[in-house]
């Protein structure tokens, strides 16, 4: 039975969508069969893995407001395990059209039922915000990333995320769980990166993962060859770090 | 009679509020009365200025949902001709509330009205979406300020961003300019960089300013004391970049 796992964070840039394919990718790699959902109508996790977001006739707009089957939209991708439901820029209108259907929070929820046995881990990559399509990834998850970039208004924005996740657990989805806080673009060398990470290790205590995603400019260049870290530089500390992370959480879930 | 920048880019972390903030208050240094509009939940721009934004009873959300008139709102900053309209987390819920309205768009456009003509420059700092705030903005704006990072996924979205542009000259504002195409955190050594300088220099020609932001940890520094670069660090590179972009701004604008 799948897993899914929303990363997500309101704050813009902090590495949401470049954890979600690297996980997942690092995953796959491991043998357990991934699905990448691309819920951001940027469709960056689309493009990071070399799909044309302009080849995609339907996607995950469809799967939620058409109730297209999934399957009938994923794609492989050149990573054995990983596959992808793409989004296009049509994914933008959907929250006006979400807005007055009575059941509006779990749409995708609906959506990823059709497929979740399918898959061992299913990553969902969310926009910058707290809106409604945020808030259908965080009803059909099962848990939640939060990535942190070490900087300043990535931590002040912390305090909002938890709050919309308690209201979540709240009122839409009581099995959501914090898988962890990922700190990322970490940069030894700089003051700032050092109080954040102190910070964040302070208040928020075993939930930090213990991997620490450094700044690594190989992370930034992959996704301009549509390859995920593993094809694009294997053994550098990009890849070596999103490995860790993943088997940090298979441990954690008690897989390995 | 005010000018309206707004400072806009769906993709997330590309530099809004730090271009808004220091250009604000590189302007200000330069004698032009300039407000600061925070038009983002995330309320970075109110506390990057060393506001408190659980101390703002009442922002932007009031101005545009109660029509309540923004000199009523308008705090001082510690830096002198600079003043914020601060806003707090209730701009969260101000989308769903507009949706339903019928002059949806206009409605941050009739709350700056008001003041326009009291200031010499406004700037707005947007969220990273292409939703009903960022509309509204870009409806009151009389150009718009573009930052894009130098990295692979903030080219991408640049496409989006002026079909979205073009469908608000034609529809809702054609009065709205693009003031200039902005690289942000540049760091010279990098391949990648270069690269994304290059093509955007070649798609865009004289749309993109002569000032490039280089990257510079006193930038990242400055809001997490609640400090302007000028207050934090006034003869550093992060300062010079942002007095010259004010001085460009001017300049296109026949001011100097
Ligand atoms: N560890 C890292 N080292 C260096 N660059 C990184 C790292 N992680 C991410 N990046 C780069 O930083 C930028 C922001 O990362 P990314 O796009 O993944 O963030 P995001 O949270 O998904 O952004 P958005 O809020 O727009 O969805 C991208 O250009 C990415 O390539
Ligand atoms: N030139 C620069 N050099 C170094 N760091 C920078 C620079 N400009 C911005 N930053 C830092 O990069 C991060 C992203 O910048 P910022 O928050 O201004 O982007 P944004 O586009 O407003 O993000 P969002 O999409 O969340 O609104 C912040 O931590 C900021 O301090
Ligand atoms: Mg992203
Ligand atoms: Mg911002």
């Amino acid at each position: 039975m799948g897993k899914i796992i929303a990363i997500a964070n309101q704050k813009g840039g902090v590495g949401k969508t470049t954890t979600a394919i690297n996980l997942a990718a690092s995953l796959a790699v491991l043998e357990y069969k991934t699905l990448l959902v691309d819920a951001d109508p940027q469709s960056n996790a689309t493009s990071g893995v070399g799909i044309d977001p302009k080849n995609v006739n339907a996607g995950l707009y469809e799967c939620i407001i058409d109730s297209m089957h999934p399957k009938d939209v994923i794609m492989k991708t050149d990573t054995p395990n990983l596959f992808l439901l793409p989004t296009n820029a049509d994914l933008v209108g959907v929250e006006l059209e979400l807005v007055n259907l009575s059941n509006r929070e779990y749409m995708m929820k609906k959506a990823l039922e059709k497929i979740k046995d399918k898959y061992d881990f299913i990553i969902i990559d969310c926009c910058p915000s707290l809106g409604l399509t945020v808030i259908n990834s965080l009803s059909a998850a099962d848990s939640v990333i939060i990535p942190v970039q070490c900087e300043y208004f990535a931590l002040e924005g912390m305090g909002k995320l938890l709050q919309t996740i308690k209201i979540v657990q709240t009122h839409l989805n009581p099995n959501l769980d914090i898988e962890g806080v990922l700190l990322t673009m970490y940069d030894g060398r700089l003051r700032l990166a050092n109080q954040v990470v102190e910070e964040v290790k302070t208040h928020f205590q075993n939930m930090v993962f213990n991997t620490l995603i450094m700044r690594n400019t190989k992370l930034a260049e992959a996704p301009s060859f549509g390859k995920t870290i593993i094809m694009h530089d294997a053994i550098g500390k990009g890849s070596v770090s999103y490995l860790n992370l993943a088997r940090e959480i298979l441990q954690r879930n008690g897989l390995t």
